[in-house]
């Protein structure tokens, strides 16, 4: 399972708007009841219809959830508390793993790349997320419970590869919140480049404290502080995926 | 909701040594599928139940799941994955918020203090762990984000304790992870400092990678760097606890 705290949230939006400037067409799916994605999105205050629409309604579709972000260039479908109850309401459905894959369906020809921002966990949410995509991009902090999270997570995946979703794959592994001069820090990094090679990304995102306040100012941080390391590296980031992708 | 990587687990872990070194009988109980916490105690490779048969099987009791850890001073519950399957076995019970307390009863004269380690979620099982304790401990990182998901914290405690738990408490907020040298840090804890009075710890817990390390070690703070501002840090913590529990 994917530890806290990781950068998740933070990579979800920042990879979106790097793509976005590079012209790509994105959608951003907050799947974490806690909202925080949504928070970058400067949500309008009256959204009625959430993620948690389209996973318990049948009749629900992406077009009737999708919100834009016309500042930050993606659209988005948002989430707020209410998808805690979600699980509850899908777990006595038939193909309960594959809901959002099945309604994702018809909006795969309207974007280039759809983003799912999963929370913390390892439920039937997330589940669905792993089965609706084709890649996996694993940020990790380069900390040893952190790392334990990751084995976990990628043990998960080949479980649900093997029996839901034969196409997933892991996109790649991208080292966040790095602190450059902490030896813990650079021995576990090493330990993950040596044993997962170059499905690590060879550059991270260096710990920056200009990211804590960019949900608050509602941006990216190609925005907030464009010329920065951490724009860079997440720019870079995004060339990285283009580039595989096209491929 | 609280936030994900914030300390839940580094604090639980060592206000429970802190107070072990003070003389006080420590339960420590795992209640996050990951078992972070249960690293920390060196588990043995043998073990047959953990919380997750506390919680589901009418049989088992708080004795059939203690470990100890004698390294760290303290008894533990542990948890493992699957943990994951115990709210699909509890969701149709009756009274299916009070299990935890209901099975912690017969333990509590065993121990001065129990303490629990809740994951970064709000399900059945953390509201089953608001609705066995007297008191709740929020380690807050300053940042957005984190302090977001502390208010939304607070305002499910309200709800537990009007609906299931009359005498739940907040005992105390703890800054955690801090940067001293953060605009962005200071600002946060300026403005909980200011809502939130003396219910703000007047010291926190500093950045320091050292605490990365600890899992790893399987010892909590006061054993790996006894003299650092982290294992001072958190043995003021213990002396506070102690305090405001003996008035
Ligand atoms: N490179 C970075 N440097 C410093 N702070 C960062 C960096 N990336 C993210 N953060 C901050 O760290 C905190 C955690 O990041 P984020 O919310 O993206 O993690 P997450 O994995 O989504 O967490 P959760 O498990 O709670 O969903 C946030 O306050 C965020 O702004
Ligand atoms: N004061 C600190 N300074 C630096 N690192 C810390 C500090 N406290 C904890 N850490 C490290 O930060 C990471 C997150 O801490 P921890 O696991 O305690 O958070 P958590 O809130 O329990 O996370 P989760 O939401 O995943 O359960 C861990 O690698 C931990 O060792
Ligand atoms: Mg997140
Ligand atoms: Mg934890």
């Amino acid at each position: 399972m994917q530890k806290g705290g990781v950068g998740k949230t933070t990579t979800a939006v920042n990879l979106g708007a790097a793509l976005a400037e590079l012209g790509q067409r994105i959608l951003l799916i907050d799947l974490d009841a806690q909202g925080h994605l949504t928070l970058y999105m400067k949500p309008p205050s009256t959204i009625e219809k959430t993620i948690y629409d389209l996973l318990v309604d049948p009749e629900t579709t992406v077009t009737d959830v999708v919100q834009e972000a016309p500042q930050m260039g993606v659209h988005y479908i948002p989430a707020n508390v209410e998808l805690a109850g979600a699980e509850n309401q899908m777990i006595n459905e038939i193909g309960r793993e594959s809901i959002l894959r099945d309604k994702l369906e018809a909006a795969q020809k309207r974007y280039d790349f759809i983003i799912i921002d999963c929370p913390p966990s390892l439920d039937l949410i997330v589940i669905n997320a792993l089965v609706a995509a084709d890649e996996v991009l694993v940020p990790l902090q380069a900390e040893f419970l952190a790392l334990r999270g990751m084995q976990e997570l990628l043990i998960t995946m080949e479980r649900v590869k093997r029996r839901l979703n034969p196409r997933l794959e892991l996109t790649g592994i991208l080292p966040t919140l790095y602190k450059q001069r902490a030896l813990h820090s650079q021995e576990v990094l090493a330990a993950v480049r040596e044993k997962y090679g170059d499905k690590v990304y060879d550059f991270g995102i260096t710990d920056s404290i200009r990211f804590a306040e960019t949900p608050l100012a509602g941006q990216s941080i190609l925005q907030y502080a464009k010329d920065s390391d951490g724009a860079r590296s997440y720019r870079a980031l995004a060339a990285k995926v283009l580039e595989n992708h096209r491929l």
